[in-house]
């Protein structure tokens, strides 16, 4: 994927029915670490992949991105660090 | 000028005499203390047992200003996942942020150190999360901490205010959001106060920031001392109401706790307004903690006045509401919140009605105008609008210099909002992608009717003139009730005795109120009302009915000729009963009354009930809305009765057909309705040609769809888990034949030759040198399957 000026960060929003078992089990299969459930959503987990590049001006692809064809995973995105500023 | 408050309360913080915001202290100078939040204090309410938290960059929670008041459990930090928002320190004082903002809602009062908070009794807290990468998942995170405990957010921040930016919450913090006012607070909903932005003199419009034109959150802006304009602010049409601030020269500032202990004039910007709101809005929690968080916009819509603030598009909308693009429903008002807040009735559930022209593509040429006429979904009672609340537009508009548009949309009353005006800086061609923009403008005002919309394309820049915007489609969604949401107060004082909550002072006397419960009304009834009058000229105000009587909340009651769907007409009470629920048609009131289901339920025809999923052997026809039986020969059907799923016994399932099951070496024949002879090479098989076998006869093996005697050319024979006989399988590219799988290779296709029992193409390399060659053999690139065609046979042959 093309950069747009974004930047790619090595965080994923895994949305994966079955509970937080099922959630490790994928995290596992792929070489992510699942960080837990974000904040209240249920079913969304946050995953972390330590052998991606932290902040990329690239999507890279790699074994870690499989996981977006698991039929376990419903939805999966790569987070992009998006500018916030004070008021 | 508002009266000078008789200074009835006296702090010894330092700066207290200078928070003129708050109260007057010398004669000389103008009063502005028209926020009321120190008769509110005044009152008893300084924000005790209600919980606010700021979404920012830490806050010092050691501060001697903030630790009375600091609450841990409102406090996380999502930067450094821990339980400790306090700032990272750094020689520029890059995180002084959330500290400044945490100290204008809680600061301590009385304790010799800096400022009184708006709020000074209430919980405060910390969300540290702009000190990092801020993605969606942070942003969904810190929206979500705590959502029982924590009753407001407060964040000064968000995407860029250059006037070129068009960004909001990504999916996750939409529903963060969305979460938050349906289950935060035990229901009662999250309050999430917004600060609008400051992106004045880039000539931002805070409609391109999705976060503060949302209808979660309370977008909050600023007026300088005098009522100006402050040369940071935004104009936008989601802008509930403002607060003093900062932002005009010899004019006087602002005073909040600083980092390092310390306290600061040099806080400015909307960052100033939106805890100030969210002080007052735990002010008036107290007075009242069973609000929800549409409670809360209301009080603000209603409290909020222009005062003396100077803008040069003040309105009257149709129900009587004063608004501008810079300040909302303008000046907050502590005192006004907390005193309507204790008598406050919670509003009806809120509608939600969408509506989108016929879609086809329209040009933008100078201008286009595009109209809906609506009822507010009137035919659907969930999704009734009558009286309006937040109201938005959701556009695709396609166009080459995105800030160049101007869009408004004018109301069936005649109310015109401006949803976006030109943005200079922002030369995007990107458009607006389903970009929702919101206005509160119309709130009180009624849905039905025709709505217009319109474009203006102006070119700040020469453009071709050829290459025109387009309107691919909008939606209109209008939020609101279906009945008004403010009833009269005597019937709220005579029925609503749960949501009224005496102040800790003593209740006050109402008297214009109990003036109006004496008025008579003399004048014609509703054609429902029946023989005993009314008391007013609509069909909620009879007193008896002709027809049927019909509830349509606790308190409101009004008079029909028909029962709406979801109610039956008990004729002996001449009343409209509510049918169970899930039924839209009933003759009683028990789950087995159901003549018919609302929409996603079906009638159970057996029990007369209304089910979300159908029985086995029925299926949910959407048709009829019931649950019809399926094909006597189906265990299960979707959809149809003839389109089976599962059969019953002595049948098996060919394609969506249940059909009698065959004995060995017969298949049934859909045609000719009987078993017939499979061919002579299959075991079983589903039709009579030899591609049609399932399984193969004895002495046979089965290569790809077929039964064979002996594999083909370029198959090798061996055992399959699962099947009684054994397999062909192709073997390896470019083999003829060979011993088995992988590198068995023992004759090679035309153009290939056998190189150590592979299949190496014949074709030479030219730069197949020695030293290549080398790098090839010690890569052992000749044993990797990707790269086997590479020079091996030349490097093989040249030894």
């Amino acid at each position: 994927a093309t950069g747009h000026g974004h930047v790619y960060t090595n965080h994923w929003a895994v949305r994966i029915t079955g509970g937080a078992e099922q959630a490790d089990k994928v995290a596992a299969k792929y070489g992510y670490r699942n960080l837990g459930q974000i904040g209240s959503l249920e079913d969304h987990y946050h995953f972390y992949h330590s052998r991606v590049v932290r902040r990329a001006t690239f999507s890279l692809k790699g074994p870690h991105s499989f996981i977006h064809m698991d039929p376990m995973v419903d939805w999966a995105q790569q987070q992009v660090a998006k500018p916030r500023v004070k008021r | 000028h508002a009266p000078r408050n008789q200074d009835l309360i006296h702090f010894n913080d330092p700066k207290w005499s200078n928070m003129w915001y708050i109260h007057c202290n010398n004669k000389s100078s103008r009063c502005r203390s028209e926020m009321n939040i120190l008769p509110a204090w005044q009152r008893g309410y300084t924000g005790k047992d209600v919980v606010v938290t700021i979404l920012d960059d830490g806050i010092e929670r050691n501060h001697p200003d903030l630790a009375q008041n600091y609450d841990q459990l409102a406090s996380y930090d999502v930067n450094g996942n821990d339980h400790d928002p306090t700032p990272r320190y750094d020689s520029r004082n890059e995180n002084i942020h959330g500290t400044r903002c945490a100290g204008e809602v809680a600061a301590a009062a009385n304790n010799s150190h800096c400022i009184v908070g708006v709020a000074y009794n209430a919980h405060i807290g910390g969300i540290r999360m702009l000190d990092g990468d801020v993605t969606d998942i942070v942003e969904a995170k810190s929206l979500g901490v705590q959502p029982d405990y924590i009753d407001i957010y407060s964040a000064s921040w968000g995407p860029r205010d250059d006037g070129k930016t068009v960004d909001g919450p990504g999916p996750l913090t939409k529903q963060a959001f969305e979460q938050g006012i349906k289950k935060g607070r035990k229901g009662l909903g999250s309050i999430f106060v917004w600060a609008s932005g400051n992106g004045g003199r880039q000539g931002d419009h805070c409609s391109c920031d999705g976060y503060t034109n949302s209808i979660y959150t309370i977008s909050i802006s600023s007026t300088t001392e005098n009522g100006n304009k402050p040369w940071y602010l935004e104009v936008c049409s989601s802008i509930i109401a403002t607060t003093y601030s900062s932002g005009e020269f010899k004019e006087r500032k602002i005073m909040t706790t600083d980092l390092r202990q310390c306290c600061t004039e040099g806080h400015t910007g909307t960052s100033v307004s939106a805890p100030i709101v969210a002080g007052i809005i735990a002010l008036t929690l107290e007075a009242n903690l069973l609000l929800t968080w549409r409670d809360v916009q209301h009080l603000l819509v209603n409290t909020s006045r222009p005062l003396h603030l100077k803008a040069d598009d003040w309105k009257t909308n149709a129900a009587g509401h004063r608004v501008s693009h810079l300040y909302g429903f303008g000046l907050v008002d502590a005192e006004a919140m907390v005193l309507e807040a204790r008598k406050w009735r919670t509003v009806p559930p809120q509608h939600t009605c969408s509506q989108m022209p016929e879609r086809h593509t329209r040009y933008i040429s100078r201008s286009l105008n595009s109209s809906i006429t609506t009822s507010g979904c009137s035919e659907d009672p969930e999704q009734h609008v009558d009286y309006l609340e937040h109201v938005v537009v959701k556009v695709l508009i396609v166009h080459p210099r995105r800030g160049d548009l101007e869009i408004n949309l004018i109301s069936p009353s005649g109310t015109r909002s401006q949803l976006l005006a030109k943005r200079l800086f922002d030369s995007s061609s990107e458009g607006f992608r389903n970009w929702e923009f919101m206005t509160i403008h119309f709130w009180g005002e009624r849905a039905e009717g025709l709505w217009s919309l319109e474009i203006t394309d102006s070119p700040s820049r020469p453009r071709r003139p050829e290459v025109l915007g387009k309107l691919k489609e909008w939606t209109l969604i209008l939020h609101g009730t279906s009945q008004n949401p403010y009833q009269p107060y005597s019937t709220q004082h005579h029925h609503s005795s749960l949501l009224e909550t005496p102040g800790p002072d003593e209740v006050l006397e109402e008297p214009e109120l109990q003036d109006e419960e004496k008025e008579e009304y003399n004048g014609p009834c509703h054609s429902e009302c029946g023989d005993q009058g009314c008391d007013g000229p609509d069909a909620d105000h009879c007193l008896n009915c002709i027809h049927f009587s019909l509830s349509r909340s606790k308190n409101d009651r009004a008079c029909v000729s028909h029962c709406p769907l979801g109610h039956y007409e008990d004729t002996v009470s001449r009343r409209c009963r509510r049918c169970h629920k899930g039924c839209e048609k009933c003759v009683g009131r028990s789950a087995g009354d159901c003549l018919s289901c609302r929409r996603g339920l079906y009638l159970n025809t057996l029990s007369s009930s209304c089910i979300d999923t159908c029985p086995p052997g029925y299926f949910a026809d959407n048709y009829q809305k019931q649950c019809s039986k399926c094909h006597d020969t189906c265990r299960r059907c979707l959809r149809y009765a003839d389109r089976c799923s599962a059969c019953n016994e002595g049948y098996s399932l060919a394609g969506v057909t249940c059909v009698p099951e065959c004995t060995n070496g017969t298949f049934f024949h859909l045609e000719e309705m009987m078993c017939k002879p499979c061919h002579s090479s299959c075991r079983t098989c589903t039709g009579p040609s030899e591609e049609k076998c399932i399984q193969c006869a004895e002495g046979y093996l089965q290569q790809e769809w077929r039964c064979v005697q002996t594999c083909s050319p370029g198959y090798y024979s061996e055992e399959a888990a699962g099947v009684p006989n054994n397999m062909c399988h192709r073997c390896e590219q470019n083999c003829l034949s060979c011993g088995g799988p992988g590198t068995t290779c023992t004759k090679c296709k035309d153009g290939y030759s056998l190189v150590s029992r592979t299949c190496i193409a014949n074709a030479s390399c030219n730069n197949a040198d020695e030293m290549f060659c080398d790098m090839v053999k010690s890569n052992r690139l000749c044993e990797k399957k990707l790269y086997r065609q590479f020079c091996c046979r030349t490097c093989m042959m040249n030894g």
